[in-house]
């Protein structure tokens, strides 16, 4: 704004108090980004950046980047990554570790399963990096009329009605099988 | 463009030295429609950095959800529809009231279907101050309804009276020019009597396109064993992007059983990317009640009906 010249701009966040977070998950875990509304002078360089910590078995849900490239480098833990390009091909289904990098194209949908404690660093090619989750409250799923959804897959209503409602949380679950139901107060929005 | 430092590659695609007509060079065949494109390694369509593309949907015919990582504009050359967009984080606006079979008919049921079309005809801004409170009260509505959906499950919906939620549905039509962002899904049905066509150009040299100039297409649902669309090195078939997943990782994402998330990975589909729907397609949409009067007015049948018709 007008109050900041690029004299006087902020140049740095520290993203990794936990008191900071953008979305937090009592024993799953917490995610926090930095973009151009947290430090302006990211617009000049038009990057933003994300840090995630995953406890136990937690995941992310599956997403994409609609605006940026991902360069996610893992800085504790381990976790099993899928990456999923633009022909609907697996291109990677691999363990990430300490101190190793995936990079993840625009748009390639990918899904991040922690193993142990996994914790990571992105780094986004557009200053306000915008995903789109496949799963959860605010997926591309969920938007879709059930009609679209029974066409698209050929399945049945009530099918239909699971995929879109089942999932209540927005980026973070618990990796369990299938349809335990699931205890209300894991779901902190 | 060459001053905004347009990459290498494209750079050197720029002998002009004389134009011709271009056709369409390349054609892929779905179940309800085809998809017709001009290959982009073109030297004049290279030096312009854009990809075009026809899309022909049928009668009745439903072009699967589907996002591009490189803006997109596009024109209704013929025919009329309705289209949806997903964006991530809007809130679901649209809701179908109509009652589900085996839900209670009675009054409560009633009053929530009266606000669910009020809240569909506020939108329509019909009713004026009226509409304000009630356009709150249908809010609150529907956060408590997402609250007892939260507490009780799914189960609990048949006696919430809706039958679904959705972000906006809108009508195109001849005429219309459409802007799609990148990654954000769209779809489309054919409402009309007639082919719906459609022009596009998505501008693979916008600097929104982080990836190459190649124009690339993904899909949330649908399996093309054509391949996709983009010139001849994209012949492999192309399957939607939930394909590539581990069956187990949907299940889980999406809290459902393993057969269903295979069932997601349309592995067995070969429609294509436009496929046919078989019975009414219950999406709900406002009315379009002005727009066709003026048509009406433009393209008059028969003799004036009163005096203002003349």
């Amino acid at each position: 704004g007008l109050e900041e010249t690029i004299c006087s701009m902020r140049t740095h966040e520290n993203i990794d108090d936990p008191a900071r977070a953008d979305i937090y998950k009592p024993n799953l875990g917490r995610v926090t980004s930095v973009n151009s509304y947290t430090i302006p002078i990211l617009q000049y360089i038009r990057l933003s950046a994300t840090r995630g910590i995953l406890q136990g078995s937690a995941m992310v849900l599956p997403k994409y980047n609609m605006n940026a490239n991902e360069i996610l480098y893992c800085t504790q833990g381990q976790a099993r990554i899928q990456v999923v390009n633009d022909n609907g091909q697996n291109v990677l289904d691999q363990q990430v570790q300490k101190g190793q990098l995936v990079v993840i194209p625009q748009g390639f949908a990918y899904v991040v399963q922690s193993q142990n404690n996994f914790e990571w660093i992105s780094f986004k090619t557009n200053a306000n990096a915008m995903i789109s989750t496949l799963a959860g409250r605010t997926s591309a799923l969920r938007a879709l009329p059930l009609e679209v959804i029974t066409n698209a897959f050929q399945i049945s209503l009530e099918e239909a009605r699971k995929i879109k409602f089942n999932t209540l949380e927005t980026t973070l679950t618990r990796a369990r099988g299938g349809q335990q139901p699931q205890l209300i107060e894991e779901i902190v929005e | 463009r060459q001053s905004l430092g347009v990459p290498p590659q494209v750079k050197d695609a720029c002998n002009l030295d004389n134009l011709d007509v271009l056709q369409p060079t390349e054609t892929i065949k779905s179940e309800a429609g085809r998809l017709e494109y001009w290959d982009h390694n073109n030297p004049q369509i290279r030096c312009a950095g854009v990809s075009i593309a026809r899309l022909v949907i049928e009668q009745g015919g439903f072009y699967l959800p589907t996002f591009f990582s490189s803006p997109k504009i596009s024109y209704v050359v013929q025919g009329m529809g309705i289209s949806g967009r997903v964006i991530p984080g809007c809130a679901e606006t649209f809701m179908d009231s109509q009652p589900m079979q085996g839900q209670q008919q009675g009054h409560q049921g009633q009053q929530q279907g009266q606000q669910g079309q009020q809240g569909q005809q506020g939108q329509q801004g019909q009713q004026g101050q009226q509409q304000g409170q009630q356009g709150q009260q249908g809010q609150q509505g529907q956060q408590g309804q997402q609250g007892q959906q939260g507490q009780q499950g799914q189960q609990q919906q048949g006696q919430q009276g809706f039958r679904d939620m959705y972000q906006k549905v809108e009508h195109v039509r001849h005429g219309d020019v459409i802007a799609n962002t990148p990654g954000s899904a769209h779809w489309i049905y054919n409402t009309g009597d007639k082919p719906l066509v459609i022009i596009s150009l998505l501008d693979i040299a916008n600097y929104q396109n982080q990836l190459d100039r190649n124009p690339r297409v993904f899909r949330l649902a649908g399996n093309n064993p054509q391949g996709g669309f983009g010139g001849p090195q994209q012949q492999q078939p192309q399957q939607n992007i939930l394909n590539g997943f581990d069956p187990q990782v949907i299940a889980q994402a999406l809290k459902i059983d393993v057969r269903l998330a295979q069932e997601l990975q349309n592995k067995q589909d070969s429609r294509g990317n436009i496929v046919r729907v078989k019975g009414p397609f219950q999406v709900v949409r406002p009315p379009l009640r002005q727009a066709y009067e003026s048509e009406q007015w433009r393209h008059p049948r028969g003799p004036p009906q009163s005096p203002q018709d003349n």
